[in-house]
C-alpha cells in the first residue's frame, strides 16, 4: 500500500508539473538543492490554477485540482502568452 | 475574458482547411468550421472567406503529436484537443486539431464545431477566459452542441477588439415559435407554479397541470409584459413566489404579478460577482433549499434564512452523482428533480442520489409521434400548443382513412 500510494503522487506531482509547466509557465529548476524553492514555486502556481478555475485556493494538489488537470481542454496557456 | 491587441488589422479575413479528418464526411467539416466562425462574424464586423489554395489569415489543419514546425504539440487521444495562435503573419492565426481524437458532428466523441468555434476566439485574438460559461473557459466543459455557444463574457471580448456588428447590417431578429412535439425541442427554463409546471421557450411558455391533461401554450408577455425573453432559469418558492433569472439579473412574481422593484442583481442573493448568468435553479419542496446551477457548479441556498449556503460551489457531479456538465432547466415534480439539458431529461431521485430514467425533454406534452419538418410548415405562422399539433395529425389521419374507405367502397359497387 505505501509504495502504491507514493507511486501516485508521484505520477500525479509530475502530471501537475507538466501540466503547469504548459500552461502556466512554471519554470523549475533540476538541481535537489532547490527542491524547496520549487517546491514554493509549485504552489504558487497551482493557487494561481486554482483561482482561474475557481476552485478552492489551497496550493495543494487535491482531488478537485488533480480532475481539472485530467480534463481534455484546449493546448493554447492559460497565462503568461 | 482576455485578448491580445491589436488583433486582426482587416475585417475581411479568410481561411483554408488544409486536410480533412477521416472521423467524418469531408461537408459536415466544412459545415461545422464555417458555422464555428459565424458565432464570431454574427456579433462583429468580421467577414470569412473560404479559399482552397494559397496562404490564408486562418490555415485550418488536422495534425498529431509534433508536427511540422508548430511549437506546439499534441498528446495522442484525449488531453490536448486543440490549439490556435493569436492573429499575426505565419503561424498567427492558425488553428490545428488533433486527429488522434474522436472528432463528430453532434455524436459521441468531441464536437468539431465546438472546438473549432473555442479555437477560432484564439485565432481572432482571444486569450481564455475565467469564466465557466464562456466559450473561451480552457476545458470546453460548459458547451452543449444544441445551445448558442458565445456568453455575455465571450461577446464583450470580441467586441472590445473589433467592435459590435455595424448598425446598417443588423437584422430583425426572426421570432421563431417552437413546436411541443420537435424531438429536438430544448427548454431555457421551468418551474411548478402551484399545480402545474411551466415550460419557458423563447417569447413562450407552455403550461400542464397536476391533474388535467390539458396543455397551454402562451406567449409570456400575455401574463407579465414586463419580463424578458429567453429567460434562462425558474424556480417556485416555498413562499409562493416564483423567481425567474435572465443574465445577472432576476423578477419575482407573485400571482400574475411581477413584484415591484424588479429586477434586481443576482449578487443580492449572494452569487459572487464573477457568476455572471443561472443556467437553472430548482428549490427541494421537502429541505427548502434551492439549487442554483451555473455551468459545471451548483450553489445552494437556504429560503428560510435566505442565504447561500457555506461550502458552496460545489460541481455538480459531486452533489448529484450521474448529472455530469451543464443543465438547461430543472424543477421538482412529486418527489423526483427532473434535469432537462438539449432535447434530454434526466429523472432524479434525490433521497438515493441516482439518475431514475432518461427521457426526452418533451414527454410532459404527450406527443404521438414526433412532428416532421413538413407537418411543421403550413401551420408555422400559428401561436398553438402541442394538442393542437397532435389533433391535427389525427384529422389528418382520418381523413386519408375516410378517403381510402370511400375509393373502396366505390370499387366493390
Amino acid at each position: 500500500f505505501p509504495t502504491d500510494q507514493r507511486m501516485d503522487n508521484e505520477e500525479n506531482m509530475q502530471l501537475a508539473q507538466a501540466y503547469l509547466n504548459q500552461f502556466y509557465s512554471l519554470e523549475i529548476e533540476g538541481s535537489h538543492l532547490v527542491q524547496s524553492r520549487n517546491r514554493s514555486l509549485i504552489a504558487g502556481k497551482i493557487r494561481e490554477m486554482q483561482a482561474f478555475f475557481g476552485l478552492t485556493v489551497t496550493g495543494k494538489l487535491d482531488s478537485n485540482t488533480l480532475e481539472i488537470m485530467k480534463k481534455p481542454r484546449c493546448g493554447v496557456p492559460d497565462v503568461g502568452q | 475574458y482576455g485578448y491580445t491587441l491589436p488583433g486582426w488589422r482587416k475585417h475581411n479575413l479568410t481561411y483554408r482547411i488544409m486536410n480533412y479528418t477521416p472521423d467524418m464526411a469531408r461537408a459536415d467539416v466544412d459545415e461545422a468550421i464555417q458555422k464555428a466562425l459565424e458565432i464570431w462574424s454574427k456579433v462583429t464586423p468580421l467577414i470569412f472567406t473560404k479559399v482552397s489554395k494559397g496562404i490564408a489569415d486562418i490555415m485550418i489543419a488536422f495534425r498529431t503529436r509534433v508536427h511540422g514546425l508548430c511549437p506546439r504539440y499534441f498528446d495522442g487521444p484525449l488531453g490536448l484537443l486543440g490549439h490556435a495562435f493569436p492573429p499575426g503573419a505565419g503561424l498567427g492565426g492558425d488553428t490545428h486539431f488533433d486527429e488522434d481524437e474522436n472528432w463528430t458532428k453532434d455524436g459521441e466523441g468531441f464536437s468539431l464545431f465546438l472546438v473549432a468555434a473555442h479555437e477560432f476566439g484564439h485565432s481572432l485574438g482571444l486569450s481564455h477566459s475565467s469564466d465557466q460559461t464562456a466559450l473561451m473557459f480552457p476545458n470546453y466543459v460548459s458547451l452543449d452542441p444544441s445551445k448558442y455557444p458565445l456568453s455575455q463574457d465571450d461577446i464583450s471580448g470580441i467586441q472590445s477588439i473589433y467592435g459590435g456588428l455595424p448598425k446598417a447590417s443588423a437584422k430583425p431578429t426572426e421570432t421563431i415559435v417552437p413546436h411541443a412535439c420537435d424531438p429536438d425541442l430544448s427548454f431555457d427554463a421551468i418551474t411548478t407554479f402551484r399545480r402545474e409546471v411551466m415550460f419557458f421557450k423563447g417569447r413562450y411558455l407552455w403550461r400542464i397541470y397536476y391533474d388535467i391533461t390539458n396543455i397551454e401554450f402562451e406567449l409570456i408577455a400575455s401574463f407579465w409584459p414586463s419580463l424578458p425573453a429567453n429567460i434562462q432559469a425558474a424556480y417556485e418558492n416555498p413562499k409562493d413566489k416564483i423567481l425567474i433569472f435572465k443574465d445577472d439579473n432576476f423578477w419575482v412574481i407573485r400571482g400574475y404579478a411581477v413584484l415591484p422593484d424588479y429586477p434586481k442583481s443576482i449578487y443580492a442573493l449572494g452569487f459572487p460577482r464573477y457568476v455572471k448568468k443561472i443556467d437553472a435553479a430548482v428549490c427541494d419542496k421537502n429541505t427548502r433549499k434551492t439549487h442554483f446551477f451555473v455551468g459545471i457548479w451548483c450553489w445552494r441556498y437556504d429560503e428560510m434564512t435566505q442565504t447561500m449556503d457555506k461550502g458552496y460551489p460545489q460541481r455538480v457531479i459531486k452533489h448529484f452523482p450521474g448529472i455530469g456538465l451543464r443543465v438547461d432547466a430543472a424543477f421538482q415534480y412529486k418527489g423526483f428533480f427532473y434535469f432537462s439539458r438539449g432535447s434530454k431529461q434526466f429523472e432524479y431521485d434525490p433521497k438515493a442520489k441516482n439518475i431514475t430514467r432518461t427521457l426526452k425533454t418533451n414527454t410532459w406534452f404527450q406527443c404521438k409521434e414526433p412532428l416532421n419538418s413538413s407537418s411543421d410548415f403550413g401551420i408555422k405562422e400559428k401561436v398553438h400548443s402541442g394538442g393542437v399539433e397532435v389533433s391535427y395529425h389525427k384529422s389528418l389521419n382520418l381523413l386519408l382513412f375516410t378517403i381510402v374507405l370511400l375509393l373502396k367502397l366505390n370499387s366493390m359497387y
